[in-house]
């Protein structure tokens, strides 16, 4: 998409490192407020994490005293300037067996522009250790962090953002043109020739305090909270329940497996599950 | 698979997980099949409903049953259950794992796998990923991979369905002497993308 490839090109320029995350849809772009909490549930492959998720809170909503998010630090405004024009041009002819002639051209021709204004703003690292220091957890947990805990979500915090100082527009052209001509031979010579173009034109119009990139750290939340800015692959937000359904389940499904005994396993099993919940 | 094996973070290891978590599949009826693309291909252009599919089908998962839903997920979720509601873990694990695959990639990609479902022309794309994967190890290292033409069909460009589906990923894509600049931020959307492919197509065969 347009709005997706103007990220890409910005990130390129100021984010050699790769540390800064892309907002994949124009829609999604003021999700990502610095403090916002985000959610992201492990992922089921060793290959790819699962997108991040906003869960309409902020970590004001988790801490106490209730006091709102300190102010942001700003740095920029950086101007960014992106036209792209590019011209391919290509022919292809072929001569068949029976003297029959195909031949024919094409041009694809692409171009893009964008100008902007940015600023990151981002939140002083002292800001989180005053956080730390001075707040505690709010008892009782909030709902929606309740329910993240419950399927064993990771929970991020937005630190920093890549945000539009003005109202921008982003222009992406796609011109196309062909041509072609065909004999074939036979008892009845047939040929022809034709020629078309097709032009698509998408310009978006991008809001001014738009997101376009953002970073984050992630919580831990045990009896007290804490903020890791750069995780281990492993690092959990919640620490995981000792018991559960799932050893259970597991072992379930290997004695089942392993003896075919199933009815007297499936009292035993829901004998034990239920010690377990309880 | 993946808490089980252990995982070398390469082609072979990404076509190991892979085949692992669909396996299973093998063993589905050819009705099933059918239902089952059919209702994906629905959920793949309902944002909420993926979304709704994939934490019910985790949920169930995780106790074992899965209540009725309305729409195109309902429809998934009903292939997947027995009469009494339990969830059959065989047909359900690699679901949860295609759903997983899924929601790593973009609305674009989304909707241009639904179209490739309905014309049945996933195992070219499935081929071409599978090669700039293979080809971009490591994966770590910026490179550029050349694309075999075969694979690229007549309409290599800018509007072709492979194009879309491999920019989406966050890659730089060559029309001129076919090529992918690899970027190793793209590894995680490449790899669900190719995984995405291979059990929608596994899907197609047993149809």
């Amino acid at each position: 998409s347009a709005f997706v490839g103007v990220v890409r090109s910005v990130l390129r320029e100021l984010d050699h490192k790769g540390e800064l995350i892309p907002v994949d849809s124009l829609r999604n772009s003021t999700s990502f407020r610095p403090y916002c909490l985000l959610g992201r549930r492990p992922s089921s492959s060793w290959f790819w994490r699962p997108p991040y998720k906003c869960v309409n809170l902020s970590i004001k909503d988790i801490l106490e005293p209730d006091a709102p998010e300190p102010g942001l630090q700003c740095s920029g405004p950086f101007q960014f300037c992106d036209a792209v024009d590019g011209l391919m041009q290509g022919s292809v002819g072929l001569a068949t067996p029976g003297e029959g002639k195909i031949s024919g051209g094409a041009a694809v021709s692409g171009s893009s522009s964008a100008s902007m204004n940015m600023c990151t703003l981002h939140v002083d690292p002292n800001t989180w250790e005053a956080m730390h220091r001075e707040r505690r957890l709010r008892q009782p947990e909030h709902k929606i962090l309740q329910q993240l805990r419950s399927r064993g979500d990771n929970i991020y915090v937005v630190t920093e953002v890549l945000q539009t100082q003005k109202e921008m527009e982003v222009t992406r052209t796609h011109k196309q043109e062909g041509s072609g001509q065909f004999v074939l031979p036979g008892a009845m010579c047939v040929q022809g020739e034709g020629q078309g173009h097709r032009s698509q034109k998408k310009t978006i119009t991008i809001p001014s305090g738009s997101i376009l990139a953002f970073r984050v750290a992630q919580l831990v939340i045990d009896s007290d909270w804490d903020i890791i800015f750069f995780p281990e692959k492993k690092q959990r937000t919640f620490q995981p329940p000792t018991t559960g359904h799932s050893p259970i389940r597991g072992t379930r499904s290997w004695l089942q497996q392993s003896l075919g005994l199933s009815s007297i396993l499936e009292s035993i099993y829901n004998h034990l599950r239920f010690l377990t919940d309880g | 698979a993946s808490t089980e094996c252990t995982v070398t973070e390469n082609f072979q290891g990404l076509q190991a997980e892979v085949e692992a978590s669909s396996r299973e599949l093998v063993r589905l009826e050819r009705d099933l099949s059918q239902h089952l693309l059919k209702d994906l291909g629905r959920v793949l252009l309902d944002q909420p409903a993926l979304q709704a599919l994939e934490e019910l089908l985790e949920e169930g998962l995780y106790c074992g049953r899965a209540e009725p839903l309305d729409g195109p997920a309902g429809a998934v979720l009903e292939c997947l259950v027995l009469p009494n509601r339990e969830l059959v873990q065989e047909l359900a694990v690699p679901i949860f794992y295609l759903l997983g695959a899924l929601t790593a990639l973009s609305e674009i990609q989304h909707t241009l796998l639904a179209e490739a479902l309905e014309t049945r022309t996933l195992s070219g794309q499935l081929e071409l990923v599978g090669s700039l994967l293979e080809k971009s190890v490591p994966w770590e290292k910026h490179s550029s991979v050349s694309l075999p033409p075969g694979l690229l069909g007549s309409s290599w460009g800018e509007e072709a369905p492979a194009w879309v589906l491999l920019e989406e990923c966050g890659l730089e894509l060559r029309v001129d002497a076919p090529h992918v600049c690899w970027d190793p931020k793209a590894q995680g959307p490449t790899c669900a993308l190719y995984a995405s492919l291979a059990l929608l197509s596994r899907l197609i065969q047993q149809s």
